[in-house]
């Protein structure tokens, strides 16, 4: 059992239109 | 006496390391300032696999707001490269190929043995240790189907504007214009002068490059494939729609100009070992509206002939070729009433569409199959063009 890997830690991510949201309310922001 | 020491270079592990202060210059680099000829002769999407070599360091050291930060600058830098670059074939049909590479990689190395069963043991080593990728691998296959989407828009805009002429207009059977029925007038939709018209070598020409471009960006071949078989869609969809509409062209000879056009793009599929994509499948209204244009239509066993023929069209579709059907000369008869009565009745327990017409819009679902690579990532040389000389290997 020593030699199995530990389990990986799952990252979330943002959905593809929320990083969208995500950059287009940055771009607003700065001038 | 003079003693050497060579010292023995450290291993290469096939992990890229650099500051996250960094990061914006790296993005850059590598992604929205990167011009695809400038990697012409290196290993096919080596973006790609440069990035997965950073996001393993990344997941060694055990960083997950560096996996985060240099995922998402990826993907917004892809976004952003892709929306300037909205017309143009080459970049796009690039970054799906990088996109789906890194998409690959994640699946590749994740440490799902699922997808490990074709890696070496050397290739396992460089599986990610701390970190599942799955939900960013989620965003990886959504933004490959937009970036595939704008692909098949900017083919799609090339071929258009050609189809009508060189699939319905163009002659390029000798003799064949003797035969033309009365009347005929030549006319596209695409024309504006006679210089604008296109025979189908021009479609044939468009093809070879957009092809050439897929396979040398190193796009996995069943995307080229459902490329092609998108575009022949197309192809079908806008000249059975024209030919269903104008009477000039509803003829004998432009039925026979017609399957000697299917039959040479079914040779360029052939050649390009394409004809396994359904692609031409897709070209079966087509085939049959020629084949309609080509049989006699006369007698009760005429009838019968074309209604077990023409099973790819509708009633409607059929019933409207027939009425448009252009005798050649005094010589040959208009099809007669009694005749599309026949075939109406023969038909009539079909349950077909109600629309005349083809979507000429209709998009094929499309899929990406995981596709593993046999590249070793230790064995990637980064070319000192892409001015990356602050990554560190590890």
């Amino acid at each position: 059992n020593s030699q199995r890997p530990r389990p990986r830690v799952l990252l979330k991510a943002p959905t593809l239109a929320e990083m969208e949201e995500m950059t287009t309310s940055e771009e607003e922001e700065s001038p | 006496r003079q003693v050497t020491v060579q010292r023995k270079e450290k291993d290469f592990q096939g992990m890229l390391e650099y500051h996250k202060e960094d990061e914006a210059l790296l993005i850059r680099n590598l992604v929205t300032d990167l011009k695809p000829p400038t990697l012409s002769g290196t290993v096919p999407c080596l973006p790609a696999y440069i990035l997965y070599m950073c996001i393993r360091h990344a997941d060694y050291i055990n960083d997950d707001l560096k996996v985060h930060s240099l995922l998402t600058a990826t993907i917004n830098g892809i976004k952003k490269v892709l929306k300037k670059h909205n017309d143009d074939f080459e970049m796009t049909a690039f970054w799906l190929s990088n996109t789906c590479r890194l998409l690959h990689c994640l699946k590749q190395y994740s440490g799902d043995e699922g997808f490990m069963t074709q890696n070496t043991s050397k290739q396992n080593e460089h599986c990610l240790k701390n970190f599942d990728l799955t939900e960013y691998r989620q965003v990886m296959s959504d933004l490959s189907i937009q970036i595939y989407q704008q692909l098949i828009k900017i083919a799609e805009g090339a071929l258009q504007p050609m189809i009508v002429s060189a699939m319905l207009e163009n002659e390029s059977i000798q003799g064949l214009s003797g035969v033309k029925p009365a009347g005929y007038r030549k006319r596209s939709s695409s024309m504006v002068d006679g210089d604008n018209s296109y025979c189908l070598e021009a479609i044939i020409r468009q093809m070879n490059s957009f092809h050439a471009v897929m396979c040398d960006q190193g796009l996995d071949p069943e995307i080229i494939q459902q490329v092609f078989k998108q575009l022949f869609y197309m192809i079908n969809a806008v000249t059975l729609n024209n030919l269903l509409l104008r009477k000039d062209v509803c003829s004998w000879s432009t039925g026979m100009q017609l399957r000697y056009n299917i039959s040479q793009l079914e040779e360029w599929l052939r050649g390009r070992n394409l004809h396994q994509s359904g692609a031409v499948q897709t070209m079966e209204p087509l085939i049959q509206a020629a084949q309609l244009l080509q049989l006699k239509k006369k007698t009760p066993e005429d009838a019968e002939a074309i209604c077990s023929l023409c099973t790819s069209l509708s009633t409607q579709q059929i019933v409207k070729i027939l009425n448009l059907y252009t005798p050649l000369n005094e010589f040959e008869e208009r099809v007669t009433v009694a005749f599309i009565r026949t075939i109406q009745a023969q038909l009539q327990e079909r349950n077909d569409p109600q629309q005349l017409l083809l979507d000429s819009k209709h998009t094929f679902p499309v899929l990406f199959p995981f596709n593993p690579s046999s590249l070793i990532m230790d064995s990637i040389h980064i070319p000192a063009c892409l001015h990356l000389e602050f990554l560190n290997e590890v």
